[in-house]
């Protein structure tokens, strides 16, 4: 479902160039669950917000179900960042101004919704994180761990195919972590494209395979045996 | 150095109150090097911002090198911030707009450096952890785990003799923790005091005794054998 060739992102800094990503090709195929490993720098937030169609890149093709994505219009490619995929943020990127079920039923919005529908979802969506007695909490009223619940939980509301995870459980304690695995694994088994960017092994062995890059490459592609 | 009795903290939201921390009596000596853990939401960030004179509690006393800080007028409490105490926030409060060089050498400015001093010193602290080639760059031109490193660097800048760090590798790969957790050994070896919050084992085992919270609480402090 996922074709990458060749795909490189370069940014022009004065005279200097930021080589971000140099060559990555890669296909996942769809129910595959990917690990995206790698030190700080090594570009998986860059190969991410490629995927999830947040950016293009400076070189090469991304063929999502079939079809090349820099031949999308603005409509089409604004449908499928809110129904097809559902993006975790590695920063949140949450509303500061508006509440955790606010932040959490926009998306609903666009795919329309009422407003009762949205706030029953929203809140059904944030129960599922542990967050049923914060809904109406706004980011700053909440610790770093229940703002990434809430990221999480926008990035599902609207039951995507394809869900990118960037450092899901940076912030969170090996219970709640595991608590939102164990809630990605049941979306895996419901035939979802699970990616997760992460810096722990632990987390990363629960995906099929993992992919490691380094200085804008890929390193090597291993199968989890153990899954 | 450090001594809190009976800390509580409050937030009134309408007619709820929610208890960030009920109880939470803790001694901490000078060089001494302390992790504190618990769940997510369990009180974590809020007793570090306590410790960090930038917010007060709601009830109880905090004793700050046998001063009570509850009685400190605001230019001493802003002298403790700048020069006394290191924060490395859990979502880092980088200034968007200024580059990385000048979002570390901002502590410097309020301790009368010259810019050339600023700017020298500020490049040294971001080499040591890692971020030599990056330091024109702004928060929005670096990954999470280099705005990461951005806030620790800052936070270390004035070389402040107690350090306080929200989740300061919840960003980074493990060998760009390792390098980070060797700084904090090394910043312990001078003689300051550390303190880290981490929901990671590995990196609370760098520590010599581990303070567990859970619902607002102390629950445990274990010295850490292996030190
Ligand atoms: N301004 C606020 N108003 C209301 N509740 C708040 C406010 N700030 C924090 N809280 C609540 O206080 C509790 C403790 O928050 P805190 O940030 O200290 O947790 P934490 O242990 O740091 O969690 P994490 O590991 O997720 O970062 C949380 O349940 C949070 O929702
Ligand atoms: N807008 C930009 N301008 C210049 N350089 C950039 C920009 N955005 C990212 N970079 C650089 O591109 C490289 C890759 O960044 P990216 O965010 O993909 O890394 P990452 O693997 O996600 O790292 P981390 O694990 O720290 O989150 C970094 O060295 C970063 O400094
Ligand atoms: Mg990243
Ligand atoms: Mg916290």
């Amino acid at each position: 479902v996922i074709h990458l060739e060749h795909i490189s992102k370069v940014y022009q800094m004065g005279t200097v160039q930021i080589h971000a990503l140099r060559d990555v090709s890669l296909d996942i195929l769809p129910n595959q669950y990917v690990a995206i490993m790698g030190s700080s720098g090594s570009g998986k937030s860059t190969l991410m917000n490629i995927l999830g169609c947040l950016d293009s890149p400076s070189g090469g093709s991304y063929h999502l179900s079939g079809n090349d994505v820099s031949n999308m219009k603005d409509k089409e490619l604004a449908r499928i960042r809110n129904q097809e995929i559902g993006f975790v943020f590695q920063t949140f990127n949450l509303m500061p101004r508006s509440t955790a079920l606010d932040n959490v039923a926009l998306p609903l919005v666009y795919a329309g919704y009422s407003q009762k529908a949205r706030r029953n979802k929203a809140k059904e969506v944030l129960e599922s994180v542990g967050l049923g007695n914060r809904y109406n909490h706004k980011p700053n009223e909440l610790s770093g761990g229940q703002r990434q619940r809430v990221a999480i939980a926008r990035a599902l509301v609207n039951h995507p195919s394809i869900i990118l995870a960037d450092e899901p459980t940076g912030n969170l304690d090996s219970t709640t972590s595991y608590e939102i695995m164990s809630l990605f694994d049941e979306l895996h088994r419901q035939g979802n494209t699970i990616i997760v960017v992460t810096h722990e092994e632990d987390i990363a062995n629960y995906a099929q395979s993992i992919v490691r890059l380094k200085d804008g490459n890929v390193e090597s592609i291993e199968e989890n045996t153990e899954r």
